[in-house]
């Protein structure tokens, strides 16, 4: 088990073939084993308890919680089915579990049945669904639904967005259409937008969050499918040189299976 | 990108007139990043360059007389064998032609049978389509299909619960005093390492005899795109793979992947989100942008 004279070699790529299988971005790896050479790592171990640390640093995010007053919008956007409509059920129990009072809108005019499905998720949650007119303007249903939000005394309104590849442009001015409305309606500090990012998605995952966060101001990143064998490394990535947080994560198509981002947990699942 | 790396470590190669094994090495790791780059699996990069590097160290590159262009050739020849044969489509010249598809959650199922449908009603002149909703799990799955089966004139079949086995049984008896060109098993989205959801397309695929088993994959996916891919080709022996999202900028490394992994071809890419956008798998464009 110990990284003795020539099997350094053979250990040092173990542990790069275990980064990249990963989905970690490969300058990462690079700097990575880098500095596990530097530190002069001597056993897997030990290798382990130092990427488990070196990752978690990269991970945590400092930035303090901001206390929000009266409504709190969340946008959710991403690629075709990463996962958005289901996240948004997911926060909405989540809310729910903290005595909020909780809305959802139905901002996916697009696509077959995507009114049914976040329909369906807010008659078992109990939440009300705002929705409009198939193919109608997803923006007019966000207003609509930040009208009746404030209305209603609402302290959580959730808007699924339709899917969306950043390849297309007149989809993604579609979504900075959907936050201009919502930035007439309340304040800035009052919005996050998160982008779902499925974790068995490759190097595309960090191109998604650039793009979309260059459209439209992304908060955070809410990572999906972490059941799945894969290891969301672009997360790190995306961290590292977009300075997104990663807010939640989801693993299971239950509405438990989710949580509120831990650096240390994740790192834990990815390096055991 | 791997093209201008190569380039330029092919023209110092052509600059010196001799080739080295030092040269090569540097091409081959030129390889190697664009690969990783593009989501190639690593043990299949592996192997990728290996072959290649073999190859490039035989009498062929280092006593050639431009030895840079016989280098190029060698990595598009085994780029080319490692993505498979020409694409032969799906075999409709049955009664019935069944096709099941499997595959993640959210890779694109749904609207691949619809696309399916209308892409063998189009192409191959195949009016009577039957597409069949057994996810029997997602929220308004049913719905979805059914009004995509409505938007692409076939017809739909399901039923109000949650047997999915029972409901692809159900639709298999109908053949017998209602004839169809062609049936599409839409199925749930199902992780590979779900033990109990990968039993029920086993059990699916024993009781139906499939002519057709299509792994619908996203073009995106990451390193575990191989884990994926064999254990749908061990659990129900997959005929075909069809790569969505193609639209999008993923290098498609995983394509790649899969293929030579398994073995199984692609058939099949979605570029769209619309109904037609689908059409027969091209290797030549796939070959390009893994190579950068
Ligand atoms: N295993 C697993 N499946 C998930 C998870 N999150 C979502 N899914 C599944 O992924 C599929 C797609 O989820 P959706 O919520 O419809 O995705 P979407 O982003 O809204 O899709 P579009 O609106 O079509 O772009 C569904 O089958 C979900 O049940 C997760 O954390 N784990
Ligand atoms: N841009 C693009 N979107 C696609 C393509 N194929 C499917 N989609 C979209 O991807 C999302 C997921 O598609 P579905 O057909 O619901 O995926 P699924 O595999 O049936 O999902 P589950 O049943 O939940 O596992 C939808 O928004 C589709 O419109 C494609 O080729 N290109
Ligand atoms: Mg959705
Ligand atoms: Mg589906």
């Amino acid at each position: 088990d110990l990284f003795t004279g020539k099997d350094a070699a053979a250990c040092i790529e173990d542990i790069e073939q275990s980064l990249i299988e990963a989905d970690i971005d490969l300058a990462i790896v690079d700097e990575t084993v880098e500095l596990i050479k530097k530190n002069r790592i001597k056993s897997y171990e030990e290798a382990r308890v130092f990427l488990k640390k070196v990752f978690a640093e990269k991970l945590s995010d400092s930035s303090v919680k901001r206390e929000i007053k009266g409504l709190y919008i969340i946008v959710l956007v991403g690629i075709n089915g990463a996962g958005k409509t289901t996240a948004a059920s997911k926060l909405a129990s989540y809310y729910l579990g903290r005595n909020k009072k909780v809305m959802m809108a139905a901002a996916d005019t697009f696509r077959a049945a995507a009114t049914e499905q976040l329909e369906t998720w807010g008659n078992r949650l109990g939440v009300a669904v705002i929705k409009g007119q198939e193919n109608g303007d997803p923006a007019a249903v966000v207003y609509d639904a930040v009208a009746q939000a404030k209305k209603s005394q609402t302290d959580v309104l959730i808007v699924d967005t339709a899917g969306r590849l950043h390849t297309k442009s007149n989809l993604m001015q579609e979504i900075v259409k959907i936050k201009k409305v919502i930035l007439k309606e309340v304040e800035e500090e009052s919005v996050d937008t998160f982008i779902i990012i499925d974790a068995n998605i490759g190097k595309n995952g960090y191109v998604q969050a650039k793009e979309f966060n260059e459209a439209m101001n992304l908060t955070g990143v809410i990572l999906t499918k972490f059941d799945s064998s894969a290891k969301g490394g672009s997360i790190i990535h995306i961290k590292s040189d977009l300075g997104l947080p990663v807010k939640f994560i989801t693993f299971g198509e239950s509405t438990g299976d989710i949580e509120e981002f831990s650096a240390q947990h994740f790192v834990d699942e990815m390096f055991d | 990108t791997i093209s201008k790396k190569l380039d330029s470590v092919i023209r110092k190669i052509r600059g010196t007139g001799i080739i080295s094994e030092a040269n090569i090495e540097e091409a081959l790791k030129a390889i190697r990043m664009s690969m990783l780059e593009a989501d190639v699996n690593y043990k299949v990069v592996k192997d990728f360059v290996a072959a290649v590097k073999e190859k490039a160290l035989g009498e062929s590159v280092l006593n050639a007389v431009s030895p840079g262009q016989q280098f190029t050739k060698i990595v598009h020849d085994e780029l080319a064998s490692f993505l498979g044969e020409k694409n032969t489509g799906i075999d409709t010249s049955r009664t019935t032609t069944l096709i099941m598809l499997v595959g993640l959650q959210g890779s694109g199922k749904t609207t691949t049978a619809a696309k399916l449908g209308l892409y063998l009603k189009n192409e191959k002149k195949l009016p009577r389509i039957l597409l069949v909703g057994a996810d029997t799990y997602r929220p308004a799955a049913k719905e979805q299909l059914k009004k995509l089966a409505g938007m692409i004139g076939a017809d739909f079949y399901t039923e109000e619960h949650n047997d999915a086995v029972k409901i692809c049984k159900n639709a298999y008896s109908l053949l017998e005093t209602k004839l169809y060109d062609i049936v599409v098993f839409d199925t749930a989205g199902r992780l590979h390492i779900d033990e109990e959801m990968i039993k029920e397309i086993e059990v699916i695929k024993k009781a139906i005899p499939m002519n057709e088993v299509f792994l619908v994959a996203d073009s995106m996916l990451g390193q575990e795109s191989v884990n994926v891919a064999k254990t749908f080709n061990e659990a129900v022996g997959l005929t075909g793979i069809v790569l969505t999202k193609i639209d999008g900028d993923a290098r498609g490394g995983a394509a790649l992947s899969m293929k030579y992994v398994t073995g199984v071809p692609i058939k099949f890419m979605g570029t769209g989100e619309k109904a037609d956008r689908f059409e027969l798998f091209h290797p030549d464009r796939l070959a390009s942008s893994i190579l950068g």
